[in-house]
């Protein structure tokens, strides 16, 4: 493993840190999609039934149990817990889910490395996580000044796909043979999506202001 | 299509 996958692996655990840090302290969710943290844990459930059958490293069984059990706990918080659940603005978080879900099984049905049950699954996951930020994004641009925690947390996270991009390149480098084009192409799309929102974050950080994007 | 690596990135 190199620098950058571990640095973008730490980056993806301290942005959900901050995420549960910022709900647990302020016991308050505004500002936080439920409906992103639901694709996420689809995402990840539907990724990491892997752990099941096969084994790579502790490290690997660990970070996804993480992201497994961390994010349905910011969904647990959202939707049952007694003070943050009423701060939750369902009103807003508006995005339909399924016009992100479908076509990503459709196309992880068409185009994947493997007509077997866990490899479609596997690449369903990879396609939906490059959209899953949308309804979370959606709900920043409709929040007029955005808290700095939401605000880091969705930069934390753009900053972990980042590290991915030049983890890639760096095992292109080295590794012989290396590939993975699926991969590849839903992550740099999932990259390009956060190319807006680093502007107005480097943007508002620069000049000292509360982040607030344009609509 | 060609193999791809393991499933081992996160």
């Amino acid at each position: 493993m190199n620098i950058f996958r571990f640095a973008g692996d730490m980056t993806h655990l301290l942005s959900i840190i901050v995420l549960l840090l910022k709900i647990n302290a302020t016991k308050s969710c505004a500002g936080v999609s439920l409906k992103t943290q639901e694709l996420y844990l689809l995402v990840f459930v539907t990724r990491y039934l892997d752990l099941l059958y096969s084994y790579i490293s502790l490290y690997n069984t660990f970070m996804k149990l993480f992201f497994i059990c961390s994010s349905g706990c910011v969904i647990w918080y959202i939707r049952e817990h007694k003070t943050v659940s009423q701060t939750y603005d369902s009103a807003q978080d508006t995005f339909r889910v399924l016009f992100l879900a479908c076509p990503c099984m459709i196309l992880a049905l068409t185009v994947n490395h493997d007509f077997t049950v866990t490899e479609v699954l596997w690449t369903f996951s990879i396609y939906l996580e490059a959209v899953a930020i949308l309804p979370q994004l959606v709900l920043l641009q409709r929040t007029k000044n955005v808290d700095t925690l939401t605000g880091n947390y969705v930069f934390l996270l753009g900053g972990y796909r980042a590290l991915y991009l030049l983890n890639w390149i760096y095992r292109i480098l080295t590794e012989p043979g290396y590939r993975q084009w699926i991969v590849w192409i839903s992550g740099t799309i999932q990259t390009a999506i956060y190319c807006d929102f680093f502007y107005y974050y480097i943007k508002s950080w620069r000049n000292n202001e509360r982040l607030s994007l344009p609509s | 299509y060609r193999e791809e690596p393991a499933h081992d990135e996160l």
